[in-house]
């Protein structure tokens, strides 16, 4: 099954 | 002092319909180049980043970068109150804790103005890097809109997949499954309705239906919609408004366990 992934793990914070 | 005016309160309702399905709270950051506001979902699965430009309005006058934390749906309560004709000019003091908002008539007979409190707001800014992806696709916004609509009566994620053959959009459920493809088209006449793809190579990526259809409430704001994707990436997916700015959202895939 797909798990959500989150925008954290691609953006890093600025 | 920040002041800057729109001809327009319709534009401006239309952005809010566009953020505040997603964003409860948020920064509008004023600069000398225009208003941009970045903001995640309360998950972290999905972020908008809006833009407009200074040229995108009437009168701009920005003396200093200022934040203006707003709450989406006072300020879409007072958006309400304004007819889409009026014209809107936004207000804030460089010190201050309020935004005036003024509504005037088209005829200048009637003048509104209402007063909202600013928030402060500890927003996570995301660095995106600007990249080139895999694959593209515009097409009519309605046509997007229609597409998550169906596929959400279907299943809870969509599976994009691009090919030489076109676009198609797949979902699947307890009750069975929906595919809709789109073919390139992009001899259409009508800009507005071509359908346009960009592909280096083929690739597939599975998104939840029910953020989508948050970022098809922009579809007031463009005739087309973009959808730009990369292998195990985020989907971008953007409105342009007018030639003055954007709304683009990004969307986490959802990645096999």
């Amino acid at each position: 099954k797909a798990k959500q992934a989150s925008l954290m793990s691609f953006f890093s914070k600025k | 002092m920040f002041e800057a005016r729109m001809a327009q309160a319709a534009l401006l309702k239309k952005v809010l319909e566009a953020v505040k399905d997603l964003v409860t709270d948020a920064n509008w950051d004023c600069t000398s180049a225009g208003i941009s506001l970045q903001a995640m979902d309360s998950s972290h699965v999905s972020l908008v980043s809006l833009l407009m430009r200074k040229d995108g309005f009437d009168m701009y006058r920005c003396d200093r970068p200022i934040s203006l934390g707003i709450n989406i749906a006072s300020m879409t309560k007072i958006m309400k109150c304004a007819n889409n004709n009026d014209a809107v000019t936004l207000r804030a003091e460089d010190e201050g804790d309020t935004v005036v908002f003024t509504f005037e008539s088209a005829d200048q007979e009637k003048v509104s103005e209402f007063e909202m409190k600013l928030m402060d707001i500890d927003s996570e800014h995301l660095g995106i890097p600007e990249r080139e992806h895999t694959a593209t696709v515009k097409m009519p916004a309605s046509e997007f809109h229609g597409i998550c609509r169906d596929l959400s009566t279907i299943g809870e994620t969509v599976q994009v997949s691009v090919t030489k053959e076109g676009v198609q959009f797949t979902a699947s459920g307890d009750t069975g499954k929906g595919t809709i493809t789109l073919r390139n088209n992009s001899s259409v006449d009508e800009e507005s309705q071509q359908v346009v793809i960009t592909m280096q190579e083929e690739l597939s990526l599975s998104f939840a239906l029910r953020y989508l259809n948050f970022f098809t409430k922009a579809t007031a704001l463009a005739d087309s919609v973009t959808l730009s994707m990369t292998a195990d990436l985020p989907l971008v997916v953007e409105y342009r408004i007018e030639d003055t700015g954007y709304i683009r959202y990004f969307l986490a895939p959802k990645i096999d366990d």
